[in-house]
């Protein structure tokens, strides 16, 4: 998180905020609530209350305006910049603008009010941007369920101004998981295009051959009908797909286009009822198989008869030897397979059925 | 096709992105200080959102400059 040089913030807690006046794009009583359910959001955490004021002026003083706008900062249409807010002060500082060139919604079509508005009035109680990407202060739009602070906005705002004296029960965002850390595990790792996809919490790591530097992105960012969370995935290449799993459903990608007909039960491929979760998938090209793993157990799928091999489930343990028995994520390259458990990578060489090496499962970002 | 820097209507996106949100200074390229502090201002941008710092205008730097944002800029007063 950062704060505004000299740290400005409001002297007092008691704010007072009027909303100058409002877009067609919704009802006056929606951009109410979308506005007063922003405050609360800070309100939450804080010691932080937020009066209305319906003439005059207020603290924060709420308009929507279009291109310029009245404080020589214009707005550019519809995209691109889509609200800004001054830091905590007199006059001016405080206010946030909303573009009027925006479509306003209150649901997960864009630009969703309470989002943007919850981020904005950030800035208005004294929060700068933040470069965690799970972060609400994170400059890029990205819509999500839930409470929308993480930990990391919670720390900023309470350096300011303190936690909240009624310590109201919040479920903050975890924070975006931090690629060199020791003891970092994986959910699922799979090729896309050339691409490496490393898939952990509700981010995902984009490994791109020619960029050293991975890139870290919400998996809703970029695939909004995906879940939060990830079990497992891989790629056939043959078909150009890239297949999701989480619970007991899976998906399929075209590249960052959804295949329709997805979600599917993954009982489809043939596996039991019993099962209700994989844990890692990875696809053979050499055998044309896909190797499903769940808890000490692996099932075979053959992709070209679109059936699972008879003779299924086998024990990891026994088919994989001199490696652990569950496995969180695995790829596969140039004949070794990578199995990922926890903070440890096996290199596996399928051929000669045995671990060439133990890796720490971040090595692959050249920690 | 033609690398991304060398488009020049990338290069016009980018200086409005690294004015508004980096406090690149207004005026024209072309002179040896205004393409280094505008390389310095790429990075500084790069540094930001954990992409490669390479002070180019790459493919991943311009995906970012492209996406909806918040005007208020990311550094600076």
């Amino acid at each position: 998180y950062n704060h505004f040089p000299r740290k400005l913030k409001w002297q007092n807690t008691n704010i007072t905020f009027r909303i100058v006046n409002y877009t067609p794009d919704l009802k006056k009583s929606d951009v109410d609530r979308a506005i007063r359910n922003a405050l609360n959001v800070w309100a939450d955490v804080t010691p932080l209350t937020f009066k209305k004021l319906n003439e005059g002026i207020a603290d924060i003083m709420i308009s929507f305006g279009s291109k310029e706008h009245g404080d020589y900062n214009p707005f550019d249409g519809p995209n691109g910049l889509l609200a800004h807010a001054y830091p905590p002060g007199p006059g001016i500082g405080g206010d946030t603008h909303f573009d009027e060139d925006e479509h306003w919604t209150k649901d997960s079509s864009t630009y969703n009010l309470f989002i943007v508005a919850a981020h904005e009035l950030g800035h208005a109680l004294g929060m700068s941007h933040s470069s965690d990407p799970g972060a609400l202060m994170y400059p890029v739009y990205s819509y999500g369920e839930g409470f929308p602070l993480a930990e990391d906005d919670i720390e900023g705002i309470q350096e300011l101004y303190g936690p909240n004296p009624n310590h109201r029960k919040v479920k903050p965002k975890p924070d975006a998981p931090q690629k060199c850390d020791p003891m970092l595990s994986f959910d699922a790792v799979t090729e896309l295009r050339g691409e490496t996809i490393i898939f952990k919490d509700r981010f995902y790591w984009r490994i791109h051959p020619q960029f050293v530097e991975p890139e870290q992105t919400l998996i809703k960012n970029t695939w909004p009908s995906l879940p939060n969370k990830v079990d497992a995935a891989y790629e056939n290449p043959e078909k150009d797909q890239v297949f999701i799993f989480s619970g007991i459903r899976m998906w399929a990608l075209n590249g960052y286009t959804l295949v329709d007909g997805y979600p599917k039960y993954i009982h489809k491929l043939g596996l039991p009822k019993s099962v209700r979760k994989i844990d890692a998938a990875v696809h053979i090209r050499e055998t044309g198989k896909t190797l499903l793993f769940t808890d000490e157990e692996y099932w075979s799928y053959d992709e070209a008869s679109g059936s699972m091999d008879t003779g299924y489930p086998r024990s990891i343990e026994t088919d994989f030897p001199g490696m652990g028995d569950e496995v969180d994520a695995a790829a596969f390259h140039y004949g070794y397979l990578y199995f990922f458990h926890e903070h440890v990578q096996y290199e596996y060489s399928y051929n000669s059925r045995k671990v060439i090496r133990v890796l720490r499962a971040n090595s692959i970002f050249n920690c | 096709g033609p690398l991304p820097h060398d488009n020049p209507d990338n290069v016009r996106l980018a200086e409005r992105y690294l004015h508004r949100f980096y406090g690149l200074p207004a005026g024209l390229r072309g002179r040896k200080a205004s393409l280094d502090a505008f390389q310095d201002k790429i990075k500084e941008m790069q540094e930001f959102f954990k992409l490669e710092v390479t002070g180019n205008l790459d493919e991943n730097t311009l995906d970012v400059m492209q996406q909806p944002r918040c005007g208020v800029p990311d550094v600076g007063e």
